[in-house]
């Protein structure tokens, strides 16, 4: 009885882990067939992974390394606090910019991020876009590439060859919304007096180009015309080989806002547990929710229009929840990103984590710090680990356990970390 | 400010209903 009680015990508090598991395969392995997504349903992938089109490009460029993914981690961070830190007077967009915009408007796109496909102008083309909930301006790359593009997987748009494609007027009220979209007042092209928009990210990653509409076909029978999207003429940056972004943040021009009539503002999706499988983004209210799927209230945050804020004021491990006055987490404020790639919590709670996982994880050896990321361990004699269950508490009574992927970030056997870092001080 | 990245997302739906104001966790398989 007492076996089976600590074997109850350590079920409900530990994960098991097998290692194999965690290492991402160098084959994609397909969840669900190519012909089922439909109806406002789009496969997501990893832009490093194998199931990704751009991957063949990664091979022969060579995908970054982890360090790299994250610096460019924490050059997004970086630039999410100083959008909520410093509200930017506007810069005023000219025909020819696109060095000059202010650093930090928006975020970084470089790192650990993931694409969906969707088709632009009529007859269609495929693009491959990172879809980002922390930014709301959709843009891709287009022809002529009038002062600059990088390389990119699928061919670059040419609205000349849609039938579909029409700029947007500099006096439309649309044009004006680019202000709060991008941090940067909207410019006018001489003579034709198009709109001009220009978006810079924290990596100085940037885009700048024509405002304009054009036809958007998730699937078959999600198809959206008049769609406001910048067509970029003077791009670069760290995207990776994808064609551009695809904005589902809070502002007036986003996918979200942009197709609500059809989707009510709802949409959903999966992130797959390692970069070898799919998962989904989904748009609407009609695809299959978790049977345990429980709310949290939806909250907002203070100079951050764009972003999806939430009230974090816990966090478990092992069953145990951390003592951590509420006030850390309610004094900045909490984000839901999937732009980001590991969590930030305010530094006393991460200390409080680090510590309650170290204390956990005595039997295995440390290893190196890995850029952000501090508590380390080789594992590489081990086929199996067991490793604390860690939940996050949110308003409304929600409770969130983390799955055992979503707690390490395994850079190889002999260094998987604890996937989560700390902001230099609580009030950051 | 606090952020919940997409590491930790993994294998969970993440519902965002933003009429509701409210946002969903559940745990999934993503298939």
């Amino acid at each position: 009885a007492t076996t089976a009680a600590k074997s109850h015990k350590t079920h409900q508090t530990h994960h098991t882990l097998q290692l194999s598991s965690l290492l991402p395969a160098t084959i994609c392995t397909p969840a669900t067939k190519e012909d089922n997504y439909n109806e406002g349903l789009l496969k997501v992938v990893h832009k490093n992974g194998p199931c990704a089109r751009l991957h063949q490009q990664d091979q022969a460029t060579g995908s970054p390394t982890d360090d790299q993914l994250l610096e460019q981690d924490q050059s997004r961070v970086d630039s999410i606090h100083y959008r909520l830190s410093n509200k930017l007077s506007p810069h005023n967009v000219q025909q020819t910019d696109g060095t000059t915009l202010p650093a930090k408007s928006g975020s970084v796109v470089g790192s650990g991020n993931y694409i969906v496909t969707v088709g632009l102008g009529t007859p269609k083309r495929d693009l491959s876009l990172i879809f980002d909930t922390g930014s709301d301006l959709t843009w891709t790359q287009c022809q002529p590439c009038a002062r600059s593009c990088y390389s990119q997987k699928e061919t670059i748009f040419d609205p000349s060859k849609s039938s579909s494609y029409a700029n947007v007027s500099c006096t439309s009220s649309s044009c004006s919304d680019l202000t709060s979209a991008t941090g940067n007042t909207p410019g006018c092209a001489s003579g034709s007096s198009t709109c001009l928009y220009g978006i810079q990210y924290g990596d100085q990653s940037f885009s700048v180009g024509y405002f304009s509409k054009e036809r958007i076909t998730l699937t078959r029978s999600d198809v959206f015309d008049g769609f406001l999207f910048g067509c970029g003429q003077n791009n670069r940056g760290l995207f990776g080989g994808a064609a551009g972004l695809l904005g589902l943040g809070r502002n007036k021009i986003s996918f979200v806002q942009q197709t609500a009539q059809k989707y009510n503002r709802v949409f959903s999706y999966c992130l797959p547990s390692v970069s070898s499988a799919t998962g989904y983004l989904s748009f609407g209210s009609g695809g299959k929710v978790s049977s345990s799927l429980k709310y949290t209230p939806l909250s907002t945050i203070s100079l951050g229009d764009s972003f999806y804020a939430l009230n974090l004021v816990g966090i478990s491990v092992a069953g145990t929840k951390l003592s951590i006055p509420p006030s850390v987490f309610t004094s900045s404020g909490t984000i839901i990103d999937s732009g980001t790639v590991i969590s930030r919590l305010p530094a006393t709670a991460y200390s409080a984590l680090r510590s309650a996982f170290r204390q956990q994880m005595t039997g295995y050896p440390s290893a190196a710090a890995v850029s952000i990321l501090d508590t380390c361990y080789d594992l590489s004699s081990y086929s199996s680990a067991r490793i604390p269950k860690i939940s996050f508490f949110f308003g409304g009574g929600t409770v969130v356990e983390l799955d055992p992927q979503g707690i390490l970030y395994v850079v190889r056997s002999t260094q998987v970390c604890l996937a989560f870092a700390g902001n230099s001080d609580d009030s950051s | 400010v606090t952020i919940f990245g997409n590491t930790q997302q993994k294998r969970l739906q993440v519902v965002y209903d933003i009429g509701g104001g409210r946002i969903g966790f559940g745990p999934a398989s993503c298939s």
